[in-house]
Order: structure tokens, then C-alpha cells, then sequence
């Protein structure tokens, strides 16, 4: 499976609809401090579900939604492509769409995730990612900073890295 | 659950020794405080970098241990592997050398995954086959550039991408 | 000690106001969790970056928090001062145009203190007023260049030096 | 007071004593990753005796000798200059060299202050230093990863740092 495109709609830093196509191979994003590289990959992890608020460097869930934007919410879409074992164990070539939402309301913060524009529950979303082989456990996923802690982790900390992958 | 450990440690142990290689061009390799119960001890990591004696990580340079943790990073990669991965800046201690070193291990990797990597240093841009360029235009937020042109859907509401 | 912390506290706050519209080109302020009882709290980083909205230090981007931390590290130095200053690789997460900033910064207050800073960035050696190269020779040892050559003592033992 | 120069004799990757003069204003030192650079400030810590041999990362002061060098003894010396208080408060322009040997023996490490030559106590070297206006607590020094580690703090550790300056 293969990621096809990103798009960001009211996500933090990005107040207009972003789409992002990422192609094969290596890609390199750049850009100056504070423009919204890091902010791209918090979507990344929001939209698939595996990062707490704090990993994305937010306080709480509404506080992705963009300050400047107009919307009172904030939408993340992911479009994988790939191959796909179906129920009579044939494989075919298919897309998907994965999005997640998180709206500001009065009674508080409402999020919901959908696959393909149905709404599903994060056990489901999870079940489809293994099925694609995809980590749901962000161990994929190199945080900036994350090297400078491993270096600077003792010993034990270091194993329990080795733990979580066993 | 020791048996898997155990069985894992082994895997990301063969692992690292070529990532090391490969990227400190020197030999390092992984070693448990305590092989009967490694649960009651911690991992350590002991490399020799080209050229220099045998040391912990603790008492490298700055470079060295990044470089070093990025081996590591390498090998859980090659035992756990996954169709996509991202890198935020993980080359800030590096030198260009070291960098560059860098940008080829990722490359060579790329053939049958996709990296996205997010850096500052031109060195490992170039080395990339696609860079997207990210600035924040004040009372717009932030602005995509760099995406190849054919991608761009003009019915979606960003024409600042790839304009 | 209350009395003597809160003068302390009032000194950096109003050092770092100065230090990090310098380097950020916005408004920064520090603020104690416990204004009363300053030693049953912690100390408060706000800022608002050019163009922005204002932040705790934990909500801004990677190259921000260096550069906070970096006003805030002057604001220090500035009520406690020395005749001379060592930086090791502070600009590790900074991009060009903030690495350039912090040279300047650092080269005013140079006038009056001696600054010797680490860095791998060419904006930064370009500002300074001299550089000193450190290599790695094989059966060597650590080889320093660029030091003045009407420095150099032929009496030492240290060919190498300027060579 | 200003430093003058910096010799690194069999010290840590200094196989090879080498003499560094430093100027007035802003000098930069760069090179390679390992080359030796954070050696140089280890250094400045170690012959004012303002860090543990942790702080410079050694688990004890032999092994800051070079390990590829002939001698079993590794020595640094820093020269300053500037304008001293004599006893009679009158202000004359002065020279002043502060040497630290540290040596292997078999009965364990050996390690000794000296001023212009004088073996000196800690306590005398501090004395000095603060007449001079130089800190002795390290204060001035940046060491590598310190910048990311304070943006890592918490509030309470940060405000710790203040305490210390107060
Ligand atoms: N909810 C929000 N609304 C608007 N802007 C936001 C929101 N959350 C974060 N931001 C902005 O996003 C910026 C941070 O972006 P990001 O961390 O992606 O930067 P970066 O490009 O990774 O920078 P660096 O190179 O320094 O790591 C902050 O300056 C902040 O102002
Ligand atoms: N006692 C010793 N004898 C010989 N070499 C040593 C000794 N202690 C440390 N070293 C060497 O010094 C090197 C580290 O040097 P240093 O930390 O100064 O590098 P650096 O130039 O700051 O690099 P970076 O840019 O990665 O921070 C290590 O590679 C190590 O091999
Ligand atoms: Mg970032
Ligand atoms: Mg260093």
C-alpha cells in the first residue's frame, strides 16, 4: 500500500484546504521555522489515530483547529492506494480515503473518523491499517526531536523501545 | 514474552550491525546489561566509529550519537517494517558528510517504500526525488509549493498549491 | 532568598523582553506559575513570533523553542555577565534566516565579551571574526587549523597548528 | 579579563599538544562530526575545574587522558589577560596561565591546580576567578544538546534555573 495524498482542511497552521499529493520514493518537505512542516505530519498521525493531543503538541483536540480560520472545524483526509485482499482472498488494486474530524461546540470537542465517507469507530480504522500492513502504533513515525532523546535515553528506556517492537 | 524479546533482540541486533556499517562506516553492534533477564537490565550500544576505539554511545560527539541512533532506528525498521515512513529533521547534529551518508540510506531504501522526510540541509534535498516546499504567508496561514504541477485538481479551493 | 529571586526574576524578565524581540522580532514574556510563592511553581515561557498568536514555549515549533530558549539564555547572561561566553552547536534547529539573527546578536555582543561558538552553519562562521578549523587526523589526533598564523609558537610542539 | 589562548596537551583527542589562541570578539570553531570540537570546551570546564567528568563526558577523570597518546598524564593549560587589583587596589595589566594535570597511577587518578606554576587548592582557583569577574559556576557555557534540553524543561526545572543565578 502506498500513500497518495494528504489534505488538510482548517488543521492548525494550514487555514485554507490543502491537498498534498506524495509520490513513490523519497520525498523531502522544507521550509522555515514555524511555516507548518511538523504541523503536516501531527495531520498524518491525527487522521490515522495514533498520536494523543499532547504528541501533536496540543493541549486538547480543538486546539487543531486553526485559530484563523472560520470554520469551527477542523477535517484531515488521507488517500491510500494499493493492493487489497478481498473477501474471497483475491487481490485487487483499490483507493481508500480515511478522514478525521474534530468540530468545537458548545458542549465541548466531537471527533469522528470515516473510511470512504462512511463513519467508523478507531478499532475499525486500526483493523483496515493492519490489514494494509500499515504500523497503528507509530513506530514509523520519527518525531523531531525523537533521535536527540534516543540519544540521550538510559539504558533501560532504550530496551523498553526494543519491548514495544517484541 | 522473553523468548520474543529475545527472539526481536536478535533480529534488530543483525540488523543494526549493517545499518552501523553502513552509515558510521565502523562496526557497532547491541548488547544486553543483562542476557538472562533482560528485563531487569537496559540495552546498551557500543560502536566503533571508522578509525576510533570502541565506546559507548554516552562518550560520543553529538553527531556520532545521532548517526548512531539512527542506525538503531534503521534496524527496528528492517524487523518491523511499514510501507510509508516519516523523518523530522533527525539530521540536526549531522555534518554534511554524515548527512549526505544519510540521504543515500534513505534513498537506497525508497526503491520499496515511501520516506517523507522532513530537513533544512540542501544536501539532503537534493538527493530526494520530489521536495515539497512549505512557507506561512501572514494572513493566510501556511502555503504549499513544490508539489509536481500534474497533481494540482483545480475544482479543490487551494490554488496556492503548486501556483 | 524571596526577595532575592523575585529581583533576579524581575531583571531576566524585562532582559528577555529586549533579547527576544531581537531575535524573534516579536513580544516575549516570562511569568511566574506562582507569583506569591514563586518555589511552589515554575517559571512560564510566553511568546508571540512575528505575525502570531501568543504561545506557550510547549505549543511552538521546533526552530521557536530554540530561539526562545536562546532569548531566554541571553537574558541570563545579560544580569549575570562574563567576560567570555561559549556556545556548542545552539543553532542545531534553526533555519538560515534565524541562524543569520543569532549571529548578528551574538556579534554585538561581541564588542564588549569574548564569544566562541560551535556551529556547522556557514552563516554563522561567515559573521565571526576569525574560525577555528578542528579535523580528525588518522594516527593523529584532533588537528586545529585557521588560528592566525602570527599565533603560532615554533617552539611548540604542535606543527600542526596553522600547517 | 580575556582569554588568550587554550593548550590541550594529550587530553582527550589531543594526542598532540596544541596551543589555540582565541581573540577578542566572536570566534567560531567548526569541523567535522567527532572531530574534536566539544573536546576544546571540555577542556575550558576541566582546567577551571567548573564540571564533573560526566559534564564532560567521561565516567572518571583518567579517562580524559588520550587514549592514543604516549602519557600517562593529560594537561591543560588557559592563559588570561586583563586588567588585575593588586593590594593596593591599583589596576595593572597582567598575564596569569591556570594549568590542570590529571594522572593514571596504580593507585588510582592524580590530579592538581596550578597558577603561574604554583600547585593552588580549588577553593584558591574559584578566589582567583572571581576577582577576574569570570563565573565559576559555568553559567557562560553552552554546552551541546543544553538549548534543546531547556526547551524540554519543565516549568519548575526552568524556574530552578533561575533560583541558581539568584
Ligand atoms: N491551531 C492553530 N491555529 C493556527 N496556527 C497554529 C495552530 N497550531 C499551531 N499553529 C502554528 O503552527 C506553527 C508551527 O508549525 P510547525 O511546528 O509545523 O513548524 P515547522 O515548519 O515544523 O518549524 P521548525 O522548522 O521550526 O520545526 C506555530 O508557529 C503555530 O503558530
Ligand atoms: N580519552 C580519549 N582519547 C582519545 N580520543 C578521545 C578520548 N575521549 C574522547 N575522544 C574522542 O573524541 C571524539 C569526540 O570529540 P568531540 O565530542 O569534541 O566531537 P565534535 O567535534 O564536538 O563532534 P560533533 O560535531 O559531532 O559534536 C570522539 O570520537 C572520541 O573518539
Ligand atoms: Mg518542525
Ligand atoms: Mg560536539
Amino acid at each position: 500500500v502506498r500513500v497518495e495524498a494528504l489534505t488538510l482542511d482548517n488543521f492548525k497552521s494550514f487555514a485554507k484546504k490543502t491537498r498534498i499529493p506524495i509520490r513513490d520514493g523519497f520525498t523531502t518537505v522544507s521550509g522555515p521555522n514555524g511555516s507548518g512542516k511538523s504541523n503536516i505530519i501531527d495531520a498524518i498521525q491525527f487522521v490515522l489515530g495514533i498520536a494523543t493531543s499532547k504528541g501533536m503538541r496540543a493541549e486538547r483536540l480543538t486546539d487543531l483547529i486553526c485559530i484563523e480560520g472560520t470554520k469551527p472545524s477542523a477535517r484531515v483526509t488521507l488517500e491510500l492506494a494499493g493492493a487489497f485482499e478481498d473477501a474471497d482472498g483475491r487481490r485487487t488494486h483499490k483507493k481508500v480515503e480515511v478522514t478525521r474530524v474534530v468540530r468545537r461546540q458548545k458542549s465541548g470537542a466531537q471527533a469522528h473518523y470515516e473510511v470512504d465517507g462512511t463513519p467508523v469507530r478507531l478499532t475499525d480504522l486500526h483493523d483496515l491499517m493492519r490489514d494494509l500492513g500499515f504500523p497503528t502504533s507509530g513506530q514509523n513515525i520519527v518525531l523531531q526531536g525523537d533521535v536527540i532523546r534516543l540519544t540521550s535515553m538510559g539504558g533501560v528506556a532504550r530496551r523498553q523501545v526494543l519491548d514495544e517492537l517484541a | 514474552k522473553r523468548t520474543a524479546f529475545l527472539d526481536a533482540f536478535a533480529r534488530v541486533s543483525k540488523a543494526f550491525a549493517g545499518s552501523f556499517a553502513e552509515l558510521a562506516r565502523g562496526e557497532g553492534r547491541l548488547r544486553l546489561e543483562n542476557p538472562d533477564d533482560p528485563f531487569a537490565g537496559g540495552l546498551i550500544i557500543e560502536a566503533r566509529p571508522r578509525g576510533k576505539k570502541l565506546a559507548r554511545l554516552e562518550a560520543m560527539s553529538g553527531g556520532e550519537k545521532s548517526l548512531t541512533a539512527l542506525a538503531f532506528i534503521f534496524a527496528l525498521q528492517e524487523v518491523n517494517p511499514a510501507p510509508f515512513f516519516v523523518f523530522d529533521e533527525v539530521d540536526q547534529s549531522l555534518d554534511g558528510v554524515n548527512t549526505d551518508t544519510l540521504a543515500s540510506a534513505i534513498k537506497s531504501r525508497a526503491d520499496s517504500r515511501q520516506y517523507l522526510v522532513i530537513s533544512h540541509h540542501r544536501v539532503m534535498l537534493e538527493k530526494s526525488r520530489q521536495t515539497i516546499g512549505v512557507t506561512m504567508r501572514k494572513g493566510w496561514g501556511t502555503v504549499v509549493t513544490g508539489v509536481p504541477m500534474e497533481e494540482t485538481e483545480p475544482a479543490q479551493a487551494a490554488p496556492e498549491v503548486g501556483a
